[in-house]
C-alpha cells in the first residue's frame, strides 16, 4: 500500500460498512 | 410500480446492475450464469440511507483532473453514491472447467430510468491503489417508453481483460481474508451524463469485499455527502 494510504479499518466510515448483510 | 431502487435522483435511478459471468452446459448447452456482484430492485422503505464523508474515500480514485474530489465539487451532491460489494467467487471446482473448456463470457448488464429521454453516457473506471487501470466509455441503447418512465439499457457489455483476469487471479487466492486485502486496493468509479449537456446524472463509487461462503453477492449503499 502507498505509505499515505489509511487503511480502510481506521477511516471514519459507518460500523455496517463491515457487515455483510445475510441472505434475503 | 410498487418497485424502486435506492440509488437514483429525480433524473435518472439505476434499476438493476450485475456483473456476471456466462457459458455453456457442456451436457445439455443451457446457458448457465453466475452472478459476481447484483443489484436489483427494491421495495420502497422508508428508512433513509446512510452517508459516508467522500473524503474518506478521495484516495480509492484519481485525484487529478476528473477525480472523485473534482466531480463532488462540480456536483449535484445528490448524485453521489457509494456502494460496498461483497462479491460471491464462490463457484464449485465443475464451473471453473465449464468456464475453462467452453469459454466463458465475463459482461456487465444494467438498467436505468428516469423522465427525460436523454442520451445517456457511462464512464467507468477500474482502479488499483487509487490510480486509473482502464476507463471504458459507452452509450446506453436509445431510451424506451415502459410505464410512463424512459428506460435506459447498457446490455452484456463485455469486461475487459484486465478485469477479467484479475478475477481469475483473485479465485486462485485461498483465503477470504486474501482476497479481502487485494480488493482493499481495488475501486471502480462509474460516472452516468446526459452526453448532450454532459450534465452529471449519476456517479458511482464502488468497493469491495469477498462473500462469505454460501450466502451470494451482497452489498450496502450508501449516500457519499461532505459536512
Amino acid at each position: 500500500a502507498r505509505p499515505d494510504q489509511v487503511p480502510m479499518r481506521k477511516r471514519q466510515l459507518p460500523a455496517s460498512f463491515w457487515e455483510e448483510p445475510r441472505p434475503a | 410500480s410498487l418497485q424502486k431502487n435506492l440509488i437514483g435522483t429525480e433524473t435518472l435511478q439505476l434499476v438493476e446492475f450485475t456483473a456476471f459471468m456466462e457459458w455453456q452446459n457442456e451436457r445439455n448447452m443451457f446457458k448457465r450464469q453466475h452472478r459476481f456482484v447484483y443489484i436489483g430492485p427494491v421495495p420502497i422503505c422508508g428508512s433513509l440511507l446512510e452517508m459516508v464523508d467522500v473524503r474518506q474515500i478521495y484516495d480509492k480514485f484519481p485525484e487529478e483532473g476528473g477525480g472523485l474530489q473534482d466531480l463532488y465539487d462540480q456536483g449535484p451532491p445528490q448524485a453521489f453514491f457509494l456502494v460496498k460489494f461483497w462479491a460471491d467467487l464462490n463457484l464449485s471446482l465443475l464451473r471453473q472447467e465449464s468456464a475453462g473448456i467452453g469459454g466463458a463470457f465475463y459482461g456487465v448488464s444494467s438498467r436505468y430510468e428516469g423522465p427525460r429521454a436523454l442520451t445517456l453516457s457511462c464512464s467507468s473506471k477500474v482502479c488499483s491503489f487509487g490510480k486509473q487501470m482502464v476507463e471504458k466509455l459507452e452509450t446506453a441503447e436509445p431510451a424506451q417508453w415502459e410505464n410512463g418512465r424512459f428506460v435506459f439499457h447498457i446490455n452484456r457489455s463485455p469486461l475487459c481483460k484486465y478485469l477479467i483476469n484479475f478475477i481469475r487471479k483473485l479465485r486462485t487466492l485461498p483465503e477470504k481474508q486474501m482476497m479481502d486485502s487485494v480488493l482493499e486496493n481495488f475501486s471502480i468509479l462509474q460516472v452516468l451524463r446526459d452526453q448532450e449537456t454532459q450534465e452529471l446524472l449519476l456517479c458511482m463509487a464502488f468497493v469491495f469485499e469477498v462473500s462469505a461462503k454460501e450466502r451470494g453477492s451482497q452489498h450496502h449503499i450508501y449516500r457519499l455527502g461532505r459536512d
